[in-house]
């Protein structure tokens, strides 16, 4: 062992080729010419490929530029929509208006336009205990929604069941739901049909305020949260003025659950700034800009409003 | 690094797009829910 450092075990590779026992056989200027032309080659490979890159970055940048776009007009569309499913349900049930009214002030960072990132309306409470089982793709939502055939005077009144699906962390176990509304937990339990826990929460932005939340990650895509939502909140949304107490007392706040839910979680996840900035721009700016969705609103309404003539 | 740079910068703006277009289909599909309900 000792010997070791004394004796020469190189193998003589010839490793440098500018060994001195062979000067005329290498030269110097050559190989370093030749070594300059491959590194050169190698940026040249690398620019093409830093190119590409970009012209890709570029690509994909104005095709999200141009979804965040789409994803504002439907979002505009459906806020006004449900604006005048808001108007026309607390115009046709006054009864409602008996319930008590809190009035609060409403703290208006709690305001927070969103999309809906997944919602179900007008579901009975049957088809609410199937709620785990729903896709968040569109056709298989739609195969499960469509179906719901109940007249329309009945959803309207009874429409009391939602449920909304959340993007979420996998590893974010608080089972959170951030919609605008204050939520108090009263209650967890494990299904037998999901390993995920699920948690029951109760309004209580208004002490009688009898709507309910459950809370549990998809079975199908754990990436989801599934929210359902039970009742008729019978206080003021979280973006609603004082003012418009008597407007919002009864209306389906269902829904409004839904809009402030999973945009807004979406969009902390993905895009905080950019991207609400954009679309708060571009609801202010326009509202009812497209034609083909004022001409729709009118024909639903119309319809709705001939319906109720009828019955 | 700057290639490096470039790749992670895309695979952001690809998983936002994603994210995107999956919100823009729910989003399509919560429209015609609420709106077959007011007809």
């Amino acid at each position: 062992m000792a010997y070791s450092s004394f004796l020469d075990i190189s193998l003589d590779l010839n490793t440098n080729p500018f060994d001195r026992n062979f000067p005329e056989n290498f030269p110097k200027k050559e190989v370093n010419v030749s070594t300059s032309a491959d590194l050169e080659r190698k940026c040249l490979v690398k620019e093409e490929s830093a190119n590409e890159l970009r012209e890709e970055l570029n690509r994909v940048n104005s095709e999200n530029k141009k979804l965040t776009e789409m994803l504002a007009t439907v979002w505009e569309n459906y806020y006004a929509l449900h604006h005048h499913l808001e108007k026309l349900q607390s115009r046709n049930s006054p009864e409602i208006d008996e319930q008590p009214t809190k009035k609060r002030k409403q703290d208006p960072d709690d305001f927070l336009l969103g999309f809906p990132v997944g919602l179900s309306s007008g579901k009975t409470d049957n088809s609410s205990s199937n709620e785990d089982h729903h896709h968040h793709h569109q056709h298989e939502q739609k195969n499960q929604l469509l179906p719901c055939k109940r007249p329309v005077t009945d959803s309207f009144n009874k429409a009391k069941v939602s449920t909304v699906y959340v993007p979420a962390d996998s590893t974010d176990t608080s089972l959170t739901v951030k919609d605008g509304y204050q939520w108090r937990k009263y209650g967890q339990k494990v299904t037998r049909d999901n390993p995920s826990p699920r948690a029951y929460f109760r309004c209580s932005f208004a002490p009688s305020c009898p709507v309910k939340k459950k809370v549990q990650r998809s079975a199908e895509d754990p990436s989801l949260l599934v929210a359902t939502y039970e009742g008729t909140h019978n206080h003021l949304g979280p973006n609603a003025s004082e003012g418009d107490a008597t407007s919002q007392v009864g209306t389906s706040t269902v829904t409004l659950d839904l809009v402030h839910g999973g945009h807004r979680l979406a969009l902390e996840k993905n895009e905080r700034g950019t991207m609400q900035d954009v679309l708060v721009q571009q609801m202010a700016s326009s509202l009812t800009k497209d034609s083909k969705f004022t001409a729709a609103l009118a024909a639903a309404i119309s319809g709705r409003l001939m319906e109720q003539a009828r019955t | 690094t700057n290639t490096n740079a470039l790749v992670d910068e895309l695979n952001r703006v690809r998983a936002e797009n994603k994210k995107l277009s999956e919100m823009l289909t729910l989003m399509c599909d919560n429209y015609n829910v609420l709106r077959k309900q007011l007809m």
